[in-house]
C-alpha cells in the first residue's frame, strides 16, 4: 500500500 | 477530480484573471498588496518544485505553469511597469514579509510529512499560503474604499479555499488513505481568515451598496 501518493492538488 | 476541486481551481484561476485584467486594462493596481503577491509567487515557486520531476496530468502541469507565470507577472507589473507601479499604495502596504516567512519556514522544518528538501518546501508553501492574504486584508482595512475588481479578487480567492475544503471532505469519504492533516489544517486556517471579509462582502451585496470595511 502506498501512503506516499503524489500530490495532485494545486 | 471531483466537482468541488474543479470549481475550486476555476475560482482560483478566475481570481488571477480578474487581477490581471484590472492591472492590464485599467493599468492600475490600486488596493492590491504587492506583499501578498510576492508571497504568492514564493508559495508557487516552493510548492511546484516537482513540476519537472513528477508528472501527474497535463491539467496539473498546465495549471502549475499558469499559476507560476501569472503570480510572477503580477509582481513584475507592480514593481516594474512604468504606469501600473505608480498606482501602487506603497505607504499603506507596510506588512513585513519576514514576519510571515520565518515562522512558516521554522514550522515547516519541524512539522512535515518527511524531512526532505522538497517536502519541507512543500509544507512551507502550504503554511505560507495560509497567511499570505494577511497583507492584502490589512491593506483593504486601511484603504476601506474597495473597488469592485479588488473586492471580487479577494472574494474569488476565498471561494477557492472554501471549495477546496469541500473537495477534501469529498475525497476523505471516497478515496482510501486520503488523510492530509497538514494540508487540511493550514487550509482551514486560510479559509477562516476570509470569514470577516466575507461577512462584509455579502452584506454589501445583499444591500446592494458599495463594499466598505469598518475602520
Amino acid at each position: 500500500e502506498c501512503f506516499y501518493e503524489p500530490k495532485d492538488e494545486l | 477530480m471531483n466537482i468541488f476541486r474543479l470549481a475550486g481551481d476555476m475560482t482560483h484561476l478566475m481570481s488571477v484573471i480578474v487581477l490581471l485584467l484590472k492591472i492590464h486594462t485599467i493599468k492600475s493596481c490600486a488596493g492590491i498588496s504587492l506583499k501578498t503577491q510576492e508571497l504568492y509567487a514564493l508559495v508557487f515557486a516552493t510548492r511546484y518544485l516537482d513540476i519537472f520531476t513528477d508528472f501527474i496530468s497535463l491539467y496539473n502541469t498546465i495549471m502549475k505553469l499558469i499559476f507560476l507565470a501569472s503570480s510572477f507577472s503580477i509582481v513584475w507589473y507592480m514593481r516594474q511597469h512604468k504606469i501600473v507601479r505608480r498606482s501602487y499604495d506603497k505607504d499603506q502596504d507596510t506588512f513585513r514579509h519576514l514576519f510571515l516567512i520565518l515562522p512558516c519556514l521554522l514550522l515547516a522544518l519541524f512539522i512535515n510529512e518527511k524531512f526532505t528538501f522538497k517536502e519541507v518546501m512543500w509544507t512551507f508553501s502550504l503554511f505560507l499560503e495560509a497567511v499570505a492574504i494577511l497583507p492584502q486584508l490589512v491593506l483593504l482595512q486601511r484603504t476601506r474604499n474597495i473597488d469592485n475588481l479588488t473586492g471580487q479578487y479577494v472574494f474569488l480567492l476565498g471561494a477557492y479555499r472554501a471549495l477546496y475544503i469541500l473537495n477534501w471532505i469529498y475525497r476523505y469519504f471516497t478515496e482510501p488513505h486520503y488523510v492530509h492533516w497538514i494540508t487540511w489544517i493550514s487550509g482551514l486556517v486560510q479559509t477562516l481568515l476570509y470569514a470577516d471579509f466575507f461577512y462584509y462582502y455579502f452584506n454589501s451585496w445583499k444591500n446592494n451598496v458599495k463594499l466598505q470595511l469598518p475602520a
